[in-house]
């Protein structure tokens, strides 16, 4: 199973818009993938149309309840299985605070699932706290999706700075694999500069760095008010507007990552 | 002196953008002006172009050293005063966790300057704790930036409950004055429902809400490359590009702002 943590501590730079509308095309190319929602405002859960009863189990529970995946993981689409997140999950962090291993919980409830899913993908609150670090603990791969904005850069040594003490600390076979440009608007002159200066940034990283090898996809996700219609529906881009630019995006995104050359 | 707060957890909804830009905007409407960046990623610090060396003070050294807002306080422009923020903030939640009043050190810092300046803007990170209650209980006036997407409202609810509380417990004048819908593609459905929704929302709110009476500005702020360019400059929106639509928008959000009913 490879498993991806999608995460950026900056906000509103298209994390669930990519996890969501990636583990759908991924689905549609036939892969069998699990979907995380690792985030209190729990906008996956959202944008795929699930409404949470009061008896419902959720990542929460996994991590602090010790429930099973199992149990809380729903199909929500042929092959998309997504468990999902609620607001009480802020107290999460709190509550693992004074725990031995707290950040791994999420890896070691994970690991009777490898062979059950093809992908794993896990939509990041916009947060380096404890839920982050269980994200990183339980992934061999980092997607660092990012707005092409010079205050949007700003972050992303301190992003790179955690996964990197992570990888060094808990979980050695971690890295950036790939950096996804969303929101993208090539044509202007500030878009180009920003893709240069991230692909020369990746390309000039020194071979012991965390994102070493890292790929800067070539499919950058367009501006598509499509996109941003489709989670008040509860439905991911492909149930929404399949002919779209934000679907098809996001298809040929999915082509690219399954495209990447795998680690032995 | 009129105190506003412009804050919204959700981040990159415009916060910065804003407050940056409407303070150059007022400035220039004649307006002496006092921007305090509050956000320990010190956007905008960033975006007026302040560049700190290791003895300067910030908001920091004011809240947890009891520094002097005039030992940080710069002019950037005519009369645009700058509060700058470092990174050291991040560190500030902690260290005043324990302080008897540690929701009201910004108000008791600002109490002494309020004949020297017309207009006070606090710049918000995007969260609702101990700095943003700070902020909240500084002021009088509410600011918020929302973008017209369905997963940017989701978190409305708990701003406003946040916004209740601390004037219910701290500062009973606190209420939501305006709320400004920022990064805005008015062509589309989706921002017009959005519009309408919130509009709504506002005019049917019960009188003794945090929000009842507050003004949806006629100024929506329009997506335009030039908002996001000008921060790399370190130039507001009128160094940079002052014919464009960002800074016409800013303009007339200026003007609405100064328009705006006082309460007596
Ligand atoms: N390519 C796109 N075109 C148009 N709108 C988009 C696009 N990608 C995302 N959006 C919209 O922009 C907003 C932010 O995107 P999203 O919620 O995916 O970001 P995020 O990084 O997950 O945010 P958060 O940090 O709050 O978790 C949402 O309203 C979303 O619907
Ligand atoms: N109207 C606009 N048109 C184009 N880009 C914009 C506009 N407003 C803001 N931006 C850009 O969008 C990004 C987010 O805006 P901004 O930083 O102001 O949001 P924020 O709410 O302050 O974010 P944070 O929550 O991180 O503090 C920035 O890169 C900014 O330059
Ligand atoms: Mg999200
Ligand atoms: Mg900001």
């Amino acid at each position: 199973m490879r498993t991806i943590a999608v995460i950026n501590q900056k906000g509103g730079v298209g994390k669930t818009t990519t996890a969501v509308n990636l583990a759908a095309a991924l689905v549609r190319a036939g892969q069998r993938v699990l979907l995380i929602d690792l985030d209190p405002q729990s906008h996956a859960t959202l944008h795929v149309g699930i409404e949470l009863g009061s008896e419902d189990r959720t990542i929460y529970d996994v991590l602090v309840r010790g429930a099973a995946i199992a149990e809380t993981a729903r199909l929500v689409d042929d092959r998309l299985t997504v468990v999902p997140a609620h607001l009480d999950l802020v107290a999460a962090e709190i509550e693992l605070a004074d725990q031995p291993e707290r950040e791994t919980v999420l890896a070691r409830a994970l690991q009777a699932y490898h062979e059950h899913y093809d992908l794993m993908i896990i939509d990041c609150a916009p947060s380096l706290g404890l839920l982050s670090v269980n994200a990183l603990a339980a992934v061999d791969e980092v997607f660092i999706p990012l707005q092409p904005h010079f205050l949007a850069l700003q972050g992303l040594s301190k992003l790179l700075e955690t996964v990197t003490m992570v990888r060094d600390a808990l979980r050695p076979a971690l890295r950036v694999s790939g950096v996804v440009f969303c929101m993208s608007e090539s044509a202007t002159r500030l878009a180009q500069e920003i893709y240069g200066d991230v692909e020369q940034f990746v390309r000039s990283a020194e071979p012991e760095t965390a994102w070493a090898g890292a790929i800067v996809f070539n499919t950058r996700i367009r501006r598509n008010i499509k996109l941003a219609e489709c989670p008040s529906f509860g439905k991911t881009i492909f149930e929404y507007a399949a002919g779209s630019h934000g679907a098809e995006d996001y298809r040929t995104l999915a082509a690219e990552v399954l495209a990447m050359a795998q680690p032995t």
